[in-house]
């Protein structure tokens, strides 16, 4: 099964 | 005082084509150096990072940081009425609640102003690490976006795999499977034309098309496309927009659950 992630997962708010 | 002018209208509109389709709305940051643009997409699995140099503009002046958020749509239909070769220049007052886009013909015979509505847009900025990434490829952006196109056929998702050899685009569903393989380029005549790959370690990632496409209505902006890939990171596809700053469009990856 393949999932999409997201965004935010990767870069944190500033 | 904001005060931005560009030759040819032309690029504006360029420039809005290949963001609209993934933002309603986004705020223009604008300082000395520049306009900036930081914006998700309304799922968040992309990022749209747009870059302005001041220096790039025929005249840019920004007296005080100003952060203005607009309609993008209603931005697309102001910019429908200016002729691709009219100046343009964006104007605002500090601390205003419009903003005035203003169109001139070569000869200064035709002067249109619209004005626009400036919106308070709760937007959150995201800081985007320093990656080094394990796969760069350019390539030029017409067969890019003939790829994506070429895919988007077979399968909601695309496999990026990057080896020095070169780099293979796969996809597969119903009708069946296609792969589109290409190769570094071994004499470069024309630049624009070549596939560069600079690989440190293979990788191979899964997208989904419907991003990438809409990443690709960048086209008319650049000849050439950056794509940079790393394991379990956000691709990043790179328009330069010529003398004037790039598009950065980050794709979060599918990943096998």
């Amino acid at each position: 099964n393949v999932r999409q992630t997201t965004i935010g997962s990767y870069f944190n708010k500033i | 005082m904001f005060e931005a002018r560009l030759g040819q209208a032309t690029i504006l509109k360029k420039i809005l084509d290949a963001i609209k389709d993934l933002l309603n709305e986004g705020t223009f940051d604008c300082s000395d150096s520049g306009i900036q643009l930081q914006a998700m997409d309304n799922s968040h699995v992309s990022l749209v990072s747009l870059t302005l140099r001041s220096d790039g503009f025929d005249k840019f002046r920004c007296d005080r940081n100003l952060s203005m958020g607009m309609n993008l749509g209603s931005m697309a239909k102001i910019l429908k009425c200016a002729n691709n070769e009219d100046n343009v220049t964006i104007k605002a007052q500090d601390n205003a609640d419009t903003v005035t886009i203003m169109f001139e013909s070569a000869n200064q015979e035709k002067v249109s102003d619209y004005g626009m509505k400036l919106m308070n847009l709760d937007q959150e900025h995201l800081g985007i690490p320093e990656t080094d990434y394990s796969c760069v490829v350019r390539m030029p952006a017409m067969e890019f976006a003939r790829i994506c196109r070429d895919l988007a056929q077979f399968s909601e998702s695309v496999v990026i795999c990057c080896t020095k050899e070169g780099v293979k685009f796969s996809a597969s569903g119903d009708v069946g499977t296609a792969n589109i393989k290409l190769a570094q380029t071994g004499n470069v005549d024309k630049e624009e034309e070549a596939v560069i790959i600079e690989m440190q370690e293979p990788v191979t990632l899964t997208f989904a098309c419907r991003y990438l496409n809409a990443f690709t209505k960048a086209t008319p902006l650049s000849t050439q496309v950056q794509l940079s890939m790393c394991a379990d990171v956000p691709l990043v596809v790179e328009y330069r927009i010529n003398e004037l700053g790039h598009i950065r469009y980050y794709l979060a990856p599918k990943i096998e659950d």
